[in-house]
């Protein structure tokens, strides 16, 4: 564990947290995609698995069991609780043309081909995509609720602390992950035109607009 | 050494 990787997580846990209070406070999931959210409820899923299978630490299986049970109950209150509030006019990604290219690559492009790898280089090939429907909804509205934009740049900034953390890693350990890496640098860069946005709209007290 | 297939990252 090095300092890169604990405040990716911790950034991470708190986008989720974020997440849920914009929900449960303002009983509304409006500007928020369900779409990918059932894809983040998929990568962690199948990413998981391992909870079963192999112990790694306190810490780790805690995570996961957060993760999990978050993903889960952010998909319940969108479609279900507050299923009135869920605005699926604006969230129409084909989360099919994420889907299949990313399960064909991960048949095909993995450390290994057994079944517990095989979902886990699909749930690190899914995550680098799965904000993608909700940045399309986001460009569809034109605008998002600041407490939105915050949450997406807490989801943003957790996988690119993690690519310090690789960095830290393979000077430090020698360790390094090709997959996860070049996942990780392309979820990232979906994030830019948001950051841009983000830091020069949002941080100034403005909404985020986008230019329709 | 490149990754094992354990995974210990999140």
């Amino acid at each position: 564990m090095n300092v890169f990787r604990l405040a990716g997580d911790m950034s991470h846990l708190l986008a989720i947290i974020i997440l849920l209070l914009k929900i449960w406070k303002t009983r509304s999931c409006a500007g928020i995609s369900g779409r990918s959210q059932l894809l983040f409820a998929l990568t962690y899923t199948a990413r998981y698995l391992d909870l079963v299978t192999n112990w790694v630490s306190l810490y780790n299986t805690v995570m996961k069991v957060f993760f999990i049970a978050t993903s889960y109950a952010t998909i319940y209150l969108m479609y279900l609780k507050f299923k009135a509030t869920y605005d699926s006019n604006h969230d129409t990604f084909r989360v099919e043309f994420l889907l299949l290219p990313v399960t064909i690559l991960a048949l095909v492009l993995n450390h290994e081909f057994s079944f517990m790898e095989i979902l886990w280089t699909f749930s690190i090939y899914l995550e680098a995509v799965a904000i993608l429907p909700q940045l399309f909804m986001v460009s569809k509205t034109g605008e998002a609720e600041s407490i939105t934009s915050h949450y997406l740049f807490a989801l943003g900034s957790y996988r690119l602390l993690y690519i310090f953390n690789w960095i830290w890693r393979y000077y430090t350990e020698e360790y390094y992950d090709l997959i996860a890496i070049i996942a990780g640098v392309v979820q990232t860069v979906l994030y830019c035109d948001f950051f841009y946005l983000y830091f020069t709209k949002v941080l100034k007290g403005k909404k985020l607009q986008l230019p329709a | 050494p490149e990754a094992s297939n354990s995974h210990d990252e999140l």
